[in-house]
């Protein structure tokens, strides 16, 4: 069925759906910060 | 069926405000419902002050040992610290706006009132205590609900307490048992004086007919918008508000400890032990909800992430 | 309403005009469906045994403008120009459209001067105003003009008629895009098997100290 063939055509175009260094590095940042995070609380613990 | 909580029978009503029963029995209260339009009025409303307090009004009525919240509105107020100045500024809107409802058909009176503790949680003041008490002498039966918003964003779930006040001088038999939450530094002391001048109600919640319908019709709208959202951007504040709370009752602890440590004599040891452990435990355990709260956020980055951009064409 | 369903009832209009007409009477089917303001998909108008047996007759003009319409852009036309027919200002403002459309297909950003190139527009003015006018208020595509940085971000473009071949890469991407997401939910479960046993192993492990504690002070006692 080509509507539903191009509709699925244009939901792939869309991925990925970010992609550029800018959302790279605050992607990595934030993964860090939530990293630290869960040490200070198992240091907190021990 | 499930609308007939809606129906307000004004006889009954009277009958049950003529009777009191609340008056020999602080603990008649013990059950709150809240309907979904009210909550999401409030929360809506708790979120929309920001860092400031906000403070409304709610309507319903009674069923028994429960209050019934049926609608919330807001109040053209901004900060309840100043307790006076809130009634004062409100006053004239409160009685306007009661009474034009009672105009357009909805019989229900003021059953309580409404502030948001924004990044603080849900308990009441001294100021909010005194507030409420006053509230209870005079137009009773009052509810006090709390909303912490930023905890709402943060935990994914609503944060809310519904209180009433004990009278004066009143002691309740036993401590009140009600879930754990973290109170920053600087307002334990205002937390702990007044803890044991109020208790907690249970709070449960429901949806009209038409509400259920209405959720239905926005459940792909709103789940597209939770999932394009991420706790982690929008409360960077608060967490960091909240690591450096827990710096300082850290700092604290270990000086208590110190002096502990000089004057052992002064406690009895299992006493002293006692001591340590509650407050270190406390400290452990809002280190771990925090990071529980950031780990969940990270996760559902995460999942997006791998979901939605590791796919090429 | 969603951009398929709203030209669905003219394809299927165009589809049966096509299926009734042969030849050169084609011709100027082809030209209206072409130039009609909601009609942005053309391979089911492809699709009509009539319209395929114009291939290799003097009428094999009509079905190359078609082809036009369902995979080309303005560019492509321009190069072509010598062996298709004369376009109205409709067709050339639709093959315009589905130009935007293609550029969308491979870049999320869209630089106002690569539009403008791909376009024939004279300035930015008449750019944003065709991408706003043309392009959004149709509902082909959603985005965000970005003045200061001269781009057009794209958050939506309709999807056009799939290019012979085109097929097997989508399916490719798409069972790519299955396999992530089934590996993805395995290790969720993992991981939530983990913490289970995790939470079990803590358990236990808090309950031997406090019995250890209990036997220890029965003993000093």
């Amino acid at each position: 069925e080509s509507s539903l063939l191009r509709q699925v055509s244009s939901l792939l175009r869309r991925l990925p759906a970010i992609e550029s260094e800018k959302f790279q590095d605050d992607f990595m940042m934030e993964y860090n910060d939530t990293l630290l995070i869960t040490y200070l609380a198992m240091f907190t613990n021990c | 069926a499930s609308d007939a909580i809606f129906y307000y029978d004004e006889a009954a009503q009277s009958k049950f405000q003529k009777e009191k029963p609340w008056a020999n029995d602080p603990h008649y209260f013990k059950r709150v419902k809240i309907s979904a339009l009210a909550l999401l009025k409030m929360v809506v409303h708790a979120r929309s002050g920001g860092t400031i307090e906000v403070m409304g009004l709610m309507q319903g009525k009674t069923d028994g040992d429960a209050i019934i919240v049926m609608d919330a509105f807001a109040l053209p107020v901004e900060g309840t610290e100043t307790r006076v100045n809130a009634q004062a500024d409100a006053y004239e809107y409160m009685v306007d706006y009661s009474q034009t409802n009672k105009q357009a058909g909805r019989l229900e009176n003021v059953v309580g009132w409404y502030h948001s503790h924004p990044g603080y949680g849900c308990w009441l003041s001294g100021i909010d205590v005194s507030t409420q008490m006053l509230n209870q002498q005079f137009q009773e039966p009052f509810l006090a609900v709390v909303i912490d918003p930023t905890r709402t964003v943060s935990a994914g779930k609503v944060e809310i307490g519904a209180f009433r006040t004990y009278p004066e001088g009143y002691k309740p038999p036993d401590d009140p048992v009600s879930e754990y939450q973290t109170i920053p530094l600087n307002k334990i002391e205002d937390f702990g004086v007044h803890c044991k001048q109020y208790y907690a109600l249970d709070i449960t919640y429901f949806k009209s007919s038409l509400d259920c319908h209405l959720l239905d019709l926005l459940w792909n709208k709103y789940w597209v918008n939770t999932l394009s959202s991420s706790p982690l951007l929008g409360n960077g504040d608060y967490v960091a508000g909240q690591i450096s709370d827990l710096a300082e009752k850290l700092e604290q602890a270990e000086n208590h400890l110190a002096h502990t440590r000089y004057g052992p004599s002064l406690m009895p040891s299992h006493q002293r032990k006692k001591e340590e452990e509650s407050q270190l435990a406390k400290i452990t355990r809002d280190s771990a909800k925090i990071t529980v709260e950031q780990v969940h956020g990270l996760m559902s980055q995460v999942i997006k992430d791998i979901l939605f951009n590791s796919v090429r064409q | 309403m969603d951009i398929e369903e709203r030209q669905a009832e003219i394809i299927d209009h165009f589809v049966k005009q096509a299926t009734a007409n042969k030849d050169a009477a084609l011709g100027s089917i082809i030209a209206e469906a072409t130039s009609h303001p909601s009609l942005f998909a053309f391979s089911e108008i492809l699709a009509v045994p009539n319209v395929a047996e114009l291939e290799g007759t003097e009428n094999t003009v009509i079905l190359d403008l078609l082809r036009l319409f369902a995979h080309g852009t303005w560019s492509d036309f321009k190069s072509n120009a010598g062996h298709l027919p004369h376009l109205v200002p409709d067709q050339v403002l639709k093959l315009k459209q589905l130009t935007v459309l293609t550029l969308a297909e491979t870049n999320k950003v869209l630089p106002y001067d690569l539009l403008m190139l791909e376009l024939d527009v004279a300035n930015v003015r008449e750019l944003e105003d065709f991408l706003i006018n043309e392009c959004m208020y149709a509902g082909i595509v959603r985005g965000k003009l970005d003045q200061l940085r001269r781009c057009f971000e794209v958050q939506f473009a309709a999807g056009r008629d799939l290019r012979p071949g085109q097929l097997g890469s989508m399916i490719q991407t798409l069972s790519n895009w299955l396999g992530t997401s089934d590996s993805l939910l395995v290790s969720i479960q993992e991981k939530i098997k983990w913490a289970d046993t995790m939470s079990e192993l803590d358990n236990k492990h808090r309950k031997d100290l406090e019995d250890r504690v209990e036997d220890v002070k029965k003993s000093l006692s």
